[in-house]
């Protein structure tokens, strides 16, 4: 059986799995150190604040590092380490949800590894898939990994706070993302000064 | 006959190819827009202004973009589209050696995929391999990819420009680095400004 359609069948399961708890769940992909985990920390907070429970999966190749900031941050959190591969894929995903009580969550976020290439052939059954860049990787971004975001439902341009000071043109990015993807925006964000989040909670249908 | 053996042994042979023809080899690995391309042209303008010939090889999943800007700084440079890989392998540079004319080389540069996890494994036959990874990616980058920092020659932390607009502890980082490479400096530079780049290229050899 190939290996790509074994992990689709999986991610179905996965997909039913969730939607049996009422668990809405976005899988959080994008490059090394975009601010992946940073936003999904931030995100959490504004929907404990408006009373919802939120969960996540700390996907990483090896380490603690994402997994203890997310729980020191109020989320239900369970690290996945992958150990060689640069992706999660929905068997890995399948297991760390054996470790979470699903009737007491409401959003979970599966933090991915950090990749523009292999995560896009990999689906984990999440209602959402985003992919999060950042302005200070260069403006090729999008132009040179056209996958990930035709296989994803939002794309997030983070950090435009330090766009200043780094030779970024942000309209560049947004047109070579429009150009494959007509009926998205690109939201621009800032996880550290909180531009944006609103907007894309609400992307998110929250 | 497994992947990776495989791979050993066409690395092998790429460098018994190289060092035939007296060039001296270099693999640039690194994460998504750590400034690889950017670290590659300022390293070859220097090496071209001592009067060396200076030859590269862009790797990317798609596109021309990083080969573009190699050329256009006067690089000898061939391009190597991985299509699916998130990393180059030894097979894939044996065919785009076969492009260059080496006799009219002294210097190779290959840029990798921008990826920490997968290029550790495989081996291109260079000298040396270098990692690049930059200030804005976050502290931890060492810490959870030692893999890489493992299998490679020298590691770089590029944009220090920036430093001062992000949270980052350039020290932790550097810590990281000495706790796994004991013998090792963590080269801080900056591509922008210039920055270290002399004490980079003696550290290469040149
Ligand atoms: N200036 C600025 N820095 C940010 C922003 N968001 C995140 N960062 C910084 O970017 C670095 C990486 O953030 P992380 O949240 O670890 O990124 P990540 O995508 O989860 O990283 P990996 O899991 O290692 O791939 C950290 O130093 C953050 O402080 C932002 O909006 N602006
Ligand atoms: N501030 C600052 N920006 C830099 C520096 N080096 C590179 N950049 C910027 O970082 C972005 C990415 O640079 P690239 O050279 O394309 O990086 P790369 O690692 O080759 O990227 P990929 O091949 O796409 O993985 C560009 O916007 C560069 O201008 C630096 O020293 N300081
Ligand atoms: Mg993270
Ligand atoms: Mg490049
Ligand atoms: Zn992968
Ligand atoms: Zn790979």
């Amino acid at each position: 059986l190939d290996v790509l359609s074994e992990n689709k069948r999986l991610a179905h399961r996965n997909h039913h799995h969730l939607q049996d708890h009422g668990v809405r769940s976005v899988d959080v992909m994008g490059s090394i150190g975009a601010g992946k985990t940073a936003l999904i920390i931030r995100l959490a907070e504004k929907l404990i604040a408006k009373g919802l429970r939120v969960a996540a999966i700390a996907g990483d190749v090896t380490g603690e590092d994402d997994f203890k900031r997310m729980r020191n941050a109020g989320i239900l959190a369970v690290n996945c380490n992958t150990g060689k591969e640069c992706h999660l894929d929905a068997h890995m995903v399948e297991h760390a949800l054996e470790g979470m009580d699903l009737d007491a969550v409401d959003v979970l976020f599966i933090e991915n590894v950090g990749n523009l290439v292999c995560p896009a052939d990999f689906p984990l059954g999440t209602d959402l898939r985003m992919v999060v860049i950042s302005v200070t990787e260069g403006d090729d971004m999008v132009r040179k990994h056209p996958d990930i975001f035709l296989h994803s439902d939002l794309a997030v341009l983070n950090k435009v706070d330090v766009a200043p000071y780094v030779d970024m043109d942000i309209s560049l990015v947004e047109n070579d993302y429009m150009s494959i993807r007509r009926d998205r925006i690109l939201h621009r964000i800032s996880v550290k000064n909180g531009d944006g989040l609103e907007e894309l909670l609400g992307a998110l249908g929250f």
